[in-house]
């Protein structure tokens, strides 16, 4: 028998936007 | 006794490893340091084959960190890119094909059932195996929103100092220009002219070199379709409401010549197979405002037609347009009060938008088809001048 393939694991995204503030956020801090 | 084991030649199955320490290089090479010349001779959105090949490796040996970081720094990579050319119609348009590709890939091999109806069997075996990403869908698919906005933003700021020129004012009909008007050049390029006379050969150039590089990037047919449609707005708006404030173009001559230039384009659009429906409605106000330059507005039967034919104008176009008619030839007369008062009798009862100006400034919503491609993974070839021989083929 056949094993049921394992379902897939959602991997979680930031938005666009949120991904703009982390790059903001990053340039501030960087010297 | 000697026993030889043969090597059996793995085949390879469309996946390409890298070490996570040449995460940074792989996406300065693939993307920031990417020339769309560099790629010209090999199959079209390749950067994105490639990327969904490596991102199909971390998939397959279940690293979900190296999925995340590898998919952000693909987005922040294009990101930059395109601020950095923010004005570039080749960078930005090569982009929107790769990002738009990388998006049909993570459907195409998401292994979700809806979008795996056109796989061969192949493709289905190339699925992903331990990730749904379909959250990271959502932010390519915004992404590549963004690029198409950046797209016509720029495709519509290189036209626009060309479209008064090329629609209203210089004409290749001969005999049409009325006197006054005669002396202008009517075969000014704008590479040896004054930089405010363009003509409709140059217009209509530049709308190939455009559909030129976006077919040639690989961009999908129906979001080129898109592009155009949003380009031949901004034309019909910049020229009909140039028409709307100016008397010295309101004329029979300028409807004439104005006929001619649409017909010229609708010619470009045939030749191309983008002649829809879609593109079309966006110029037709210019038509029936060209339409009505030419017809005869004197009798009651003159006024039932009009109204009859300009079905997109409003009636506040129509009355302009009337208002500002300027006969020029013998043959033509003004316009009188009495015959713009029918008009306006016949009209009363339409409903629509009292404003005179369109608005130049619209853009219509894009919307990305879905797009699987027919070409299989295992299949594809990186060239060495690519420098991504850190990658190994699985």
């Amino acid at each position: 028998l056949r094993p049921l393939p394992r379902p897939r694991v959602l991997l979680k995204a930031p938005t666009l936007a949120e991904m703009e503030e982390m790059n903001l956020f990053e340039d501030e801090d960087s010297p | 006794r000697q026993v030889t084991v043969q090597r059996k030649e793995k085949d390879f199955e469309g996946m390409l490893e890298y070490y996570k320490e040449d995460e940074a290089l792989l996406v300065r090479m693939l993307i920031s340091d990417m020339k769309p010349q560099d790629v010209s001779a090999t199959v079209p959105c390749l950067p994105a084959y490639i990327l969904f090949m490596c991102i199909r490796h971390a998939d397959y040996i279940n690293d979900d960190q190296k999925v995340h970081s590898l998919l952000t720094s693909t987005i922040n990579a294009i990101k930059k890119l395109l601020k950095k050319n923010s004005e570039d119609f080749e960078m930005t348009s090569f982009w929107l094909a790769n990002t738009s590709r990388l998006l049909h890939c993570l459907k195409q091999y998401s292994g979700e059932e809806a979008f795996m109806t056109q796989n061969t069997p192949k493709q289905n075996e190339h699925c992903l195996k331990n990730f749904d990403l379909a959250e990271y869908r959502q932010v390519l698919s915004d992404l590549s929103i963004q690029i198409y906005q950046q797209l016509v933003r720029i495709a519509e700021g290189m036209l626009q100092p060309m479209i008064v020129s090329a629609m209203l004012e210089s004409g290749s009909l001969t005999g049409v220009k009325p006197l006054g008007y005669r002396n202008r050049s009517s075969s000014v390029d704008c590479d040896s002219g004054t930089p405010s006379s363009y003509t409709l050969e140059v217009l209509i150039k530049q709308l190939g070199q455009f559909y030129t590089l976006m077919s040639d990037h690989g961009l999908d047919p129906e979001i080129i379709q898109q592009v155009v449609r949003q380009l031949f707005y901004c034309i019909n708006a910049v020229s009909l409401n140039n028409l709307l404030l100016r008397k010295d173009v309101c004329s029979w001559s300028t409807g004439m010549q104005l006929r001619y230039n649409i017909s010229q384009m609708e010619e470009w659009l045939r030749g191309r197979n983008l002649h829809q429906r879609e593109v079309m409605i966006t110029i037709e106000p210019l038509i029936q405002a060209a339409q009505l330059l030419q017809v005869k507005k004197k009798t009651s039967q003159d006024a039932e037609a009009i109204c009859s034919m300009c079905n997109i104008l409003s009636m506040h176009q129509i009355v302009k347009i009337l208002n500002l008619y300027t006969p020029l030839n013998e043959f033509e007369e003004r316009v009188t009060v009495s015959f713009i008062r029918d008009i306006q009798n016949l009209l009363q009862g339409r409903t629509e938008n009292n404003q005179l100006l369109v608005d130049t400034k619209h853009t219509f919503p894009v919307l990305f088809p879905y797009t699987p491609s027919a070409l299989s993974l295992e299949t594809m070839h990186i060239p060495a001048s690519l420098n991504l021989d850190f990658l190994v083929r699985v």
